[in-house]
């Protein structure tokens, strides 16, 4: 199983529906400063259902949708999807591929789904952790955070090790 | 719980020993349970010693030792319970040449196990992908995103046809 | 006590601003009390707008932003009350080649009235230096530094005469 | 005025005595991670009288005594001294160059040194203050501290800029 493609859509600097298509290997993402590299990395963290809007370097659902430059107006709605390729049947579910798809409107309401179809965090919370995907894991780590792990008191350490279960 | 906690506790340990030996080239690391007795409840220490240099405190080492203990320890973990994919946004930022090969050749390691998303202003870190998206923004504080294509064709060459927008 | 802090908030205010647009090639940046009726105990808020950007939040700086923010702010205090030296520790590690060539720039404006010691992996700001000291470790764990001295030779040649033991 | 020499003897990596003379323009130290370059940024923060360990990456006076390495003993004092060109007159005594010294002993004992002379720290705390060096200001940025300037909170900012004058 891998990560085969990431949209996003109205997220951040994104407001165009923008589409990246994944190999299995090694992906780099390069770029200047400040043209958009650790929203790509923010979009993939929120659309696996983080609810923390601190880690996605925000403070309010609303931050993280498009909000306007250039003479384009701000976005009404974010929305990123991760289609994973489900071939290796790693997710016991009976899909070849599986989507992900996270939704936030300025109203501060989020919208989850799965292959289209609405479904509660619960549950999306709960597929990710049967592939060792939650959020609390190493799926996405922030730019400048690399270290914190050495800065964790031995009880946050264990932690630590017990999330990426 | 005490006996899959144990588990993941020795397979990360195992892996962060190997991966510390080949980021360093040599030196010696552990992890240790605070209370071996109860294991799911104690907490967890780092020991290093470097290559060359005495046993030390985790806050004289530098920058760069920094965020290779780190890599070591999260290398460990993704090998202990690997997950589908994993972004990295520039943890190599404080490695120099050297240090920045030697990242490089453990991601490399990983192609077929773990995919990998890794987000860098290193050149060294570049040369080991098989594939990169070039992220821009122009005056208007809209991202796009290029795909140039690696493995095939040897030279970056722009392939336009992947932005979507 | 008050018109002494005023005095000074001026100048921070002007460095900063100056030094925010030279850094950023054009935007607006500002420092502003939030109780201007009793300055000496209010407190300075900072306010951001980049060029081709909306203004926006702090948080949704990216990494090399906030260090080109942070930079200016420190610039300006610099040149508002000049210390006699000032010694910098890789704080052009998030900038790209661009930033980095206008860090430099501004560095070297400097010259003859803060000294500035710069530690570095930046290919980039090195090339501004008036002179160069390599510190190395052999596998015993002590340093040594040798002075590369620039300017009036052209090439870098160590120059062993200076490491004293 | 500038910083015309430091002198590192037994402090952290630099168990011999290490002579840096420095030009007035500006100044690259380069190397590879863990060869010492931070160290030398601690000892200049340190010989101005800096009384908080953690802001030199110690925890207590010993952490910056050398500790032992290859086949050489540990130390049993460290000291760094920072010599000032003061043919300007900016320190408002008698001397053409000025010398501050400080030395720890494996007791715990801090000594200052002005010009050779035993003083206490306020002395030197007082000298500094009156040419803008004092501790709290800019003159050391640590490695990865650039940006901690825009985590503060507004009052936070205030004594930041009250320092800097
Ligand atoms: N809700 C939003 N709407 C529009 N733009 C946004 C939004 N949130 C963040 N941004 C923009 O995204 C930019 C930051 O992008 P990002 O952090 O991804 O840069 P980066 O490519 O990682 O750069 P660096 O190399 O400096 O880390 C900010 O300058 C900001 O203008
Ligand atoms: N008291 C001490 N005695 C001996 N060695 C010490 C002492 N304190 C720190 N060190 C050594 O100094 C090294 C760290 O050096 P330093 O932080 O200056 O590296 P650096 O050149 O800044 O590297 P980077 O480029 O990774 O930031 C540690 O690996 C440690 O071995
Ligand atoms: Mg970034
Ligand atoms: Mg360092």
């Amino acid at each position: 199983m891998y990560l085969k493609r990431l949209d996003i859509f109205g997220f951040k600097s994104f407001p165009r529906r923008t589409v990246l298509e994944f190999e299995q290997g090694l992906t780099a993402v390069v770029g200047p400063n400040g043209s958009g590299k650790s929203n790509i990395a923010d979009a993939v963290r929120w659309a696996l259902g983080e609810q923390s809007m601190k880690a996605v370097r925000g403070t309010k659902t609303e931050d993280v949708i498009f909000g306007g430059g250039g003479n384009r107006g701000r976005s009404g709605l974010a929305e990123v999807s991760l289609t994973f390729d489900n071939a290796d049947g790693w997710f016991k579910v009976d899909f070849n591929e599986i989507a992900i798809t996270r939704r936030a409107h300025r109203s501060g309401e989020n919208e989850y789904l799965l292959n289209g179809a609405r479904v509660r965090l619960k549950d999306i919370q709960d597929l990710l952790r049967s592939v060792g995907l939650g959020v609390g894991g190493n799926s996405v780590i922030n730019q400048g955070q690399i270290d914190a792990a050495l800065t964790l008191k031995p009880d946050g350490l264990r932690e630590l090790l017990e999330e990426s279960a | 719980v005490r006996r899959e906690f144990m588990a993941i506790f020795e397979d990360v340990r195992e892996g962060f020993r190997r991966y510390f030996r080949l980021l360093f080239d040599g030196g010696e690391a552990d992890i240790l349970l605070d209370d071996p007795i109860v294991p799911a409840e104690s907490g967890i220490a780092i020991t290093t010693k470097l290559p060359g240099k005495r046993v030390q405190l985790m806050t004289a080492l530098s920058g760069g030792e920094r965020s290779l203990v780190s890599a070591a320890l999260l290398f460990g973990m993704i090998s202990a319970r690997p997950g589908p994919f994993c972004v990295l946004d520039e943890v190599d930022a404080a490695l120099d040449d050297q240090n920045t090969g030697r990242f490089r050749r453990i991601l490399e390691d990983f192609v077929g196990l773990t995919q990998f998303i890794v987000i860098t202003h290193n050149a060294g870190t570049m040369e080991g992908a098989d594939a990169i998206f070039g992220v821009s923004m122009a005056n208007d504080g809209i991202s796009q995103v290029v795909s140039l294509r690696v493995r095939e064709e040897g030279l970056l060459s722009s392939d336009n046809g992947s932005v979507v927008s």
